[in-house]
């Protein structure tokens, strides 16, 4: 495995001294896990599990060229919700799943498909992103076959592990919080994010 | 590739959540970049469980604003944390035009800088090679005007009105540069508009990195 690993980078002369201490946020929860996607040894896949009730958002890259997992984000984030459905996140780092030809959108199904069945949701309300390697299928039984491990350790404190699975050539997990006082209570808002290269977003 | 997941207790309809996120997206991920190239992956999700108490129903309302600043707040960090761990990268460089005649303008003279590999290797090389930001702006397609075209590093004024400021101190400029962070602010001087931008520099470590990591 040792050998199998590349280096890790050092850390950005400019990163944040450490990553922030994130509220846990109701109703969501968080597990990472190895999958061996393109590397061994290292976490590579995040799942967050949302439960029903839950409103989403989401903007992506205007790029002709965009991977199958954003084109199928975005018609997902147009459908009407199935009452009472939960949601879920599905990240991998390793592979982008993008320009494979039909591959990507199989792959897409594949991974969000086992993710509905394993939490009980519908597979149009399980979004899934890729990052890493262009152009090469992404081997998604490998993902599928971590759903049950991922499931099992679903936690809502796991965000940070989350941050850490989806890295590729990042040198530390990006996360950020802020909270709003209201008469009820907090409004609390965690955050996390990946990004280092190939990095001028066209979001809309 | 940038990948973004945020998510929030708050009670909020799916439309108003992408209504404040959509006009929050100019002034933080599209306000970013390191090496002018964009994936095919950039995705932003933002989930709002509906779990703490006030429902958010006015956009106009207090609640509302005061959600949406704490919002806007964590997406502008997160951007500039990916710009922190631009491939590379060793200096943070903020990029403020002002006096533009329109936003277009604006956003095309900032990110025309920011993107800019003789701007950008000469912050790596501390150099406060002003000259690079004058050829930046009028490759950028905006208007400008040469002897209108006010250039600063930090809060010292390099260039104005066509002309290198006489009297600046190229040994104080020179100390700026060893900063970790950078202001470079541009004023085209022609009218109101303005755009903030955030990049990294250009260092021989982006090669490395780049031709190693086959992704």
């Amino acid at each position: 495995v040792a050998a199998a690993v590349k280096k890790a980078h050092d850390v950005s002369p400019l990163a944040p001294a450490a990553f922030p201490a994130l509220p846990e946020i109701a109703g969501v929860s968080f597990a990472a896990t190895a999958a061996g996607v393109r590397y061994a040894g290292r976490t590579d896949v995040m799942l967050a599990s949302i439960a029903p009730g839950a409103a989403i958002a989401g903007a992506f890259t205007t790029s002709s060229t965009r991977s199958a997992c954003v084109l199928d984000c975005q018609a997902k984030l147009a459908m009407t919700v199935p009452e009472g459905a939960g949601a879920a996140i599905i990240v991998n780092s390793g592979n982008a799943n993008a320009f494979t030809g039909a591959q990507g959108q199989t792959s897409v199904d594949a991974v969000t498909g086992a993710v509905a069945e394993a939490l009980a949701i519908p597979a149009s309300r399980v979004f899934s992103s890729s990052t890493g390697v262009i152009g090469e299928p992404l081997p998604h039984e490998r993902i599928v076959e971590a759903i049950g491990a991922l499931k099992a350790g679903l936690a809502p404190a796991g965000i940070e592990a989350a941050a850490r699975a989806i890295m590729t050539t990042d040198t530390f997990p990006k996360g950020a919080t802020a909270e709003v006082a209201t008469p009820d209570g907090p409004i609390r808002i965690a955050g996390i994010a990946k990004g280092s290269g190939m990095i001028a977003p066209n979001m809309a | 590739t940038m990948l973004v997941y945020i998510f929030t207790d708050a009670k909020i309809s799916a439309a108003n959540l992408q209504k404040i996120v959509s006009r929050n997206i100019g002034g933080s991920f599209n306000a970013i970049t390191v090496d002018s190239d964009t994936s095919t992956s950039d995705s932003l999700l933002v989930v709002a469980t509906g779990r703490a108490g006030t429902e958010i129903r006015d956009l106009r309302s207090k609640l509302s604003k005061e959600f949406e600043a704490a919002l806007s707040d964590v997406m502008l960090d997160l951007a500039k944390q990916v710009v922190r761990d631009g491939e590379g990268a060793s200096k943070f460089i903020e990029v403020r035009v002002t006096g533009a005649e329109s936003d277009v303008d604006a956003a095309k003279v900032a990110f025309a800088i920011a993107n800019s590999p003789l701007v950008k290797t000469a912050c790596a090389g501390e150099d406060a090679n002003w000259g690079r930001v004058v050829a930046a702006v009028g490759k950028s397609g905006a208007k400008a005007d040469r002897d209108l075209l006010k250039i600063g590093f930090g809060d010292m004024v390099l260039a104005e009105k066509g002309w290198r400021v006489p009297d600046y101190s190229e040994a104080a400029a020179s100390a700026y540069m060893k900063n970790k962070e950078l202001v470079i602010s541009v004023d085209l001087g022609l009218g109101k508009a303005a755009k903030t931008v955030w990049t990294c520099d250009l260092t021989h470590r982006y090669i490395d990195i780049n031709a190693d990591y086959r992704s």
